[in-house]
């Protein structure tokens, strides 16, 4: 019983200090955590039939290159990741926010693509282009 | 002109936010710029002549392109569907090759006509090798030949041949010097592509652009090495076939991780 109030105990004073952090830091704020700017993956088509070099493009017609845009507020999503030097630098920029600027919303895994096209007239490649793809994105 | 986390007057600018820009439609010249720019990047820093538009179409249907297209969606496919065997017979090696590389080349057959050159009766191939990157390691070449029985001059020709590969070397008053460079059985009764290891001849093409004399073909019944045939007796398809059989050669290359560019 003694453990379980001592417990108790420590889970409220928890509860206050976070409400409290939560109170007085806008950037673990959820309303600005979550809002449109918040560093998150976007789409980008790139359309190679829309560059109209279809004629020399075999394939694909376009791809999903996505990229990533937002601004780097902390907690950040689940599924974003952040280097450690991106949360001291948030950190810092708490402090000094004219000196220090935010870390960078940008790619944290990449995937490649491979494109077919003619060479020339006669001569036909199928090239493996490493990083076009933005898999995930987080701060650094 | 501002990058990530760059301070302006006070403001940082954070992933194209840039409150201190107005927002504006690019020109017509500027968005070709930076068309040229993605091009350059993609190691193709010229686009593609107008008056070659819809050309596309009936070239996609030639023998190298659709082999290539096959591969790349072989390579689109999931594990399940790209055990399926494609028209070109690829094998184990083949199919090697191609999980290593970061390149692959196709190169269509040219009649490239040397006039002191007695041809005989093989057949001479010559393939436009100028374009091949420069820093890349070549995992393997291959010719390949389609031979369709129905084209076969007679019963007969539809028997067991060997082909033979050779790299012509010199031609003096007429005369050609050949090195050994693959040879194939075409058995008897079967209809389809076949390969020969031209690695060798590739290299050597690259290395001394100027020794490129291309290729010499010889047929030969498989138990009488003697009796040399036209290939096309035989049903093999020349590079005036049918597109889609004609004769072409790949090569296999693994990116050194070293990019040459065109000067932006």
């Amino acid at each position: 019983a003694k453990s379980r109030q001592k417990r108790d105990a420590k889970r409220k004073k928890k509860a206050e200090i976070s409400s409290l952090d939560y109170r007085s830091n806008p950037y673990t704020d959820p309303q600005i955590q979550y809002n449109s700017r918040t560093c998150k993956i976007q789409t980008l088509y790139v359309s190679f039939r829309d560059l109209q070099w279809q004629d020399w493009i075999i394939a694909p017609d376009g791809y999903d290159a996505y990229y990533c845009s937002g601004e780097c507020n902390f907690p950040l999503n689940a599924h974003m990741n952040a280097t450690n030097h991106a949360i001291v630098q948030t950190l810092v920029h708490l402090v000094n926010p004219g000196k220090v600027p935010k870390p960078c919303c940008a790619p944290t895994k990449l995937s490649p693509i491979s494109v077919l096209y003619f060479l020339d007239e006669s001569n036909v490649i199928l090239k493996k282009y490493k990083n076009m793809v933005v898999k995930s994105c987080g701060c650094h | 002109g501002s990058g990530c986390s760059e301070r302006t007057s006070g403001l940082y600018v954070d992933n194209g936010y840039d409150q201190t820009v107005v927002h504006r439609v690019i020109t017509q010249r500027e968005k070709r710029e930076v068309e040229h720019e993605i091009l350059n990047l993609l190691g193709l820093p010229d686009r593609p002549p107008k008056h070659k538009a819809n050309s596309a179409g009936p070239q996609v249907k030639r023998s190298a392109p659709k082999f290539l297209l096959d591969i790349y969606r072989n390579g689109l496919a999931d594990e399940e569907s790209r055990e399926h065997q494609t028209e070109f017979g690829l094998s184990g090696q083949d199919l090697r090759a191609i999980d290593q590389s970061d390149v692959i080349m196709t190169f269509a057959a040219h009649n490239h006509h040397v006039p002191s050159v007695r041809h005989e009766r093989g057949k001479r191939l010559w393939f436009d090798v100028s374009e091949v990157p420069e820093n890349e390691h070549m995992i393997n070449a291959e010719l390949r030949l389609y031979r369709s029985l129905d084209q076969a001059k007679s019963a007969k020709n539809r028997g067991a041949f060997t082909l033979t590969a050779y790299r012509v070397l010199r031609l003096e008053d007429g005369e050609r010097e050949l090195q050994y460079i693959d040879a194939v059985n075409a058995t008897a009764g079967r209809e389809g592509w076949l390969s020969l290891n031209v690695s060798e001849a590739l290299q050597y093409w690259v290395a001394n652009p100027a020794g490129n004399r291309g290729l010499y073909l010889s047929v030969h019944p498989a138990d009488r090495q003697v009796h040399e045939m036209k290939p096309e007796d035989i049903g093999v398809v020349g590079f005036r076939g049918v597109a889609e059989r004609q004769p072409f050669m790949v090569a296999f290359f693994k990116s050194s991780g070293i990019r040459s560019r065109a000067a932006a």
